[in-house]
């Protein structure tokens, strides 16, 4: 679920 | 944001800028794998198709974008302005061995089966192994310009500094993202002959170069 996405990491 | 992630990322760009400083104002890219950096070029435009999708922060942003034109502009450098200088014959590291058993894997083990989540996992088990074509044709020509391995150093560096921060994020957020930290650590483990050789010679004002 895109609303779930939280990859902050590069 | 700790502050071995920001140096993390520090060294991830210096390590591109380097390589990028090395290629232009030699005008050549003898000794670079091309084919590394295809694969780290296929690493972020599959990893950051969420810039189209969702906004993180503005660091990370302009960060990505950053990533992104190095990565492209030293593909261009390799196979477009200076392919004159190109060592395609040492170049030689078979990338279906590296690209097939990622695919595979990525749509394997992955968190969630969906296009974009599959398309980063893809990107997270490539980067892994994206620089094994470079570590391949240092070890099939027995030696590397310095600073190439200065450029190595870095990228090493940047995986080195990503591990203390998914240690310090596990310690002080609890947050822990096995498919990124498990790939990080075996990225990191090709490193480490690198970094013997690189502070055994290349710190003492030697070449790079192997018996």
């Amino acid at each position: 679920d895109l609303d779930d996405w939280d990859k902050d990491e590069l | 944001m700790n502050v071995f992630r920001i140096l993390g990322d520090v060294s991830h760009l210096l390590a591109m800028i380097i390589l990028l400083l090395k290629i232009w104002r030699s005008k050549s890219c003898a000794g670079i794998s091309g084919k590394s950096q295809i694969l780290f070029a296929l690493v972020f435009t599959t990893r950051y198709l969420d810039l189209l999708t969702n906004f993180i922060s503005i660091y990370n942003t302009v960060m990505k974008i950053i990533f992104l034109a190095c990565s492209y502009t030293t593909v261009y450098m390799i196979y477009g302005k200076y392919r004159n200088t190109f060592d395609s014959e040492n170049d030689s590291f078979r990338l279906e061995f590296l690209l097939v058993p990622v695919t595979g894997l990525s749509f394997l083990e992955n968190y969630n089966f969906t296009p974009l989540e599959i398309l980063w996992t893809f990107s997270i088990y490539l980067e892994s192994v994206a620089i094994l074509p470079q570590l391949f044709m240092i070890s099939k020509t027995g030696e590397a310009e310095t600073i190439t391995t200065h450029y190595l150093f870095f990228l090493g560096l940047y995986r080195t500094l990503y591990l203390a921060n998914w240690i310090w994020r596990y310690h002080t957020e609890s947050f822990y993202d096995q498919i990124a930290v498990v790939s990080g650590v075996v990225q990191t483990i090709f490193y480490c002959d690198f970094f013997y050789l690189y502070v055994t010679k290349v710190l003492k004002g030697k070449k790079l170069s192997l018996p």
